[in-house]
């Protein structure tokens, strides 16, 4: 399944 | 990472630092609204559910300890201390935040990057920020004089979701596929909200004359 891109921003 | 990010960051943490040291020094949380300070509790709360699963920085990982230890803490002093919780006015924080809530839990589960428990918690808790000021904003309204404290809380608490706004720009266009429609929209409407408080704090200061915020 397409893993979404971390969530870096606060 | 970048300036604008770095410079909402670092507002961000100016708006809490502010109003922990008005709570904490002078014991007094008149003009702040309870209601708003929970909706950020939980922002925090649901935002940041990956604390402990994806480490992304170790700048990541303490900011998000400051702002959840901070919001938290704020709640309890307003709802436990015995100093401070007698200067929080009651009866004129009324605005029921369970209207905010609800809607934007409704809209996280329609609108959201995945069906999954993280991803909707992460998008209520965009469209939950963007709309937690509104109690007090209400307040302001409502208690005529407005401390400097309380005002200055306000007013990073704004400018910091305006640097990120900067932050995306300069992101969309120097990161290929950095698309956060949900982010950005959020951001765009919570800043707005500002739009009015921030035309009325510019014009006291400019006049050098106390915030009055119209009826």
């Amino acid at each position: 399944n397409m893993e979404l891109p971390l969530k870096d921003e606060l | 990472m970048n300036i604008f990010r770095l410079a909402g960051d670092m507002t961000h943490l100016m708006s809490v630092l502010v109003l922990l040291l008005k709570i904490h020094t002078i014991k007094s949380c008149a003009g702040i609204s309870l209601k708003t300070q929970e909706l950020y509790a939980l922002v925090f709360a649901t935002r940041y559910l990956d604390i402990f699963t994806d480490f992304i920085s170790v700048y990541n990982t303490i900011m998000k300890l400051i702002f959840l230890g901070s919001s938290f803490s704020i709640v309890w002093y307003m709802r436990r201390h015995k100093l401070v919780r007698r200067s929080y006015d009651k009866e004129q924080d009324t605005f029921r935040h369970f209207f905010l809530v609800l809607p934007c839990l409704l809209l996280a589960l329609v609108m959201n990057e995945k069906f999954t428990f993280k991803e909707v918690m992460w998008a209520f808790s965009l469209y939950l920020e963007a709309v937690a000021i509104l109690p007090q904003l209400v307040l302001l309204q409502r208690t005529k004089n407005i401390d400097n404290l309380t005002g200055q809380y306000v007013f990073l608490l704004g400018a910091y979701r305006a640097f990120y706004i900067f932050n995306w720009i300069y992101r969309y266009f120097t990161e290929p596929h950095y698309v956060h429609w949900i982010t950005w929209i959020s951001g765009l409407v919570q800043t707005l909200l500002y739009a009015d408080f921030f035309y009325y704090y510019f014009n006291s200061w400019k006049n050098n004359v106390k915030l009055h915020l119209p009826a």
